[in-house]
């Protein structure tokens, strides 16, 4: 474990504590992507499949049941909830991100470490956790205001990202060995889907004004 | 020890 890595965890779990904390005090999900919801549930059952046969740290496991139970708890709520299910944008949410589930898993089992049913899962999770996010930024764009919380969460979700890239040079640099290309390649994709994200965060962070996504 | 281990990040 170092530092960039820590922090990068703390990010994500902070995306996700924000996230909830919208849901939970505005009882809305309004500028919240079903399918991005989704595609991070898919995303984490596919890569944590090993909660149950190998045991790393406490730190480790912990987290694992927190990011899963916390998207599907998120699924839930949208799908379910009797009150925030309503405030759902369904016509916005329209991106078919089901055509993403299908291309990561084809480009999971052409491109993996080791051809195993655990290891071409672990792919697939990490490509599509790469892409998980279009949904969610294509209903900012078109949903126009962004509420500060959802605002917040789409920041440190891409955050924690940025933080795993300095923890993978950190490990190049400080290890032996280095077989993260899978982790590491998707993972500069993905943080760099967030770069127009970022920059308009910044923009209306300076100006201290509305975030507005163009459409 | 886990830090051979491949995939010990979240």
């Amino acid at each position: 474990m170092n530092v960039f890595r820590f922090a990068g965890d703390m990010t994500h779990l902070i995306s996700i504590l924000v996230l909830l904390l919208k849901i939970y005090t505005t009882k809305s999900c309004s500028g919240i992507s079903l399918k991005t919801q989704e595609l991070y549930a898919v995303v984490f059952v596919t890569r944590y499949l090993d909660l149950v046969t190998d045991f790393i740290s406490v730190y480790n496991t912990v987290m694992k049941v927190v990011f899963i139970s916390s998207s599907l708890a998120i699924v839930w709520c949208i799908r379910r909830h009797k009150v925030v299910r309503r405030s759902y944008d369904k016509e916005l949410d329209t991106f078919r991100h089901w055509l993403l589930v299908g291309a990561c898993a084809v480009l999971a089992l052409v491109v993996h470490e080791k051809f195993s049913f655990q290891e071409v899962c672990w792919a697939f999770s990490i490509y599509l956790e790469a892409v998980a996010i279009l949904p969610q930024l294509v209903l900012l764009q078109r949903s126009g205001n962004v509420d500060n919380l959802t605002g917040q969460y789409v920041f440190f979700l891409g955050a924690y990202r940025a933080f795993y890239i300095l923890n993978w040079i950190y490990r190049y640099y400080s290890e032996q060995h280095f077989t993260r290309w899978i982790s590491c390649v998707s993972g500069i994709v993905q943080t760099a889907l967030y770069a127009d994200f970022f920059y308009y965060y910044f923009i209306s962070w300076k100006n201290n004004s509305k975030l507005q996504l163009p459409a | 020890n886990y830090m051979d281990y491949d995939h010990d990040e979240l």
